[in-house]
């Protein structure tokens, strides 16, 4: 519909989702999406980053949407 | 929350990028 994958969707919806001024944690990610590897993972990280729909935030670990607020 | 002013000055410059990187690729599927 928006041009994600299933991956990469389910990754944007928990970022967005997530209240934390530091925005998420890939562990989080990971421990929400315990079906998805860390590498599919970070992947779809990736991807969303570049596309601008997220971005890093204290650290490479942690993710914000640009959609939120 | 518990961030300091530098990381919230980071947090706000990567946002702000990031924007940038989504206004890029939209206007480049017109």
């Amino acid at each position: 519909v928006n041009g994600l994958t299933a991956h990469q969707s389910q990754v944007l919806n928990l970022i967005k989702n997530c209240p934390d001024a530091e925005g998420m944690s890939l562990q989080e990610l990971k421990f929400q999406l315990h079906n998805i590897s860390m590498a599919t993972i970070k992947q779809a990280v990736e991807f969303l980053s570049s596309e601008g729909h997220i971005y890093s935030t204290v650290d490479d670990d942690h993710y914000k949407s640009t959609d939120a607020e | 929350s518990g961030l300091t002013e530098e990381q919230k000055r980071r947090i706000e410059e990567n946002r702000q990028k990031a924007l940038a990187r989504r206004a890029e690729r939209l206007a480049a599927q017109q």
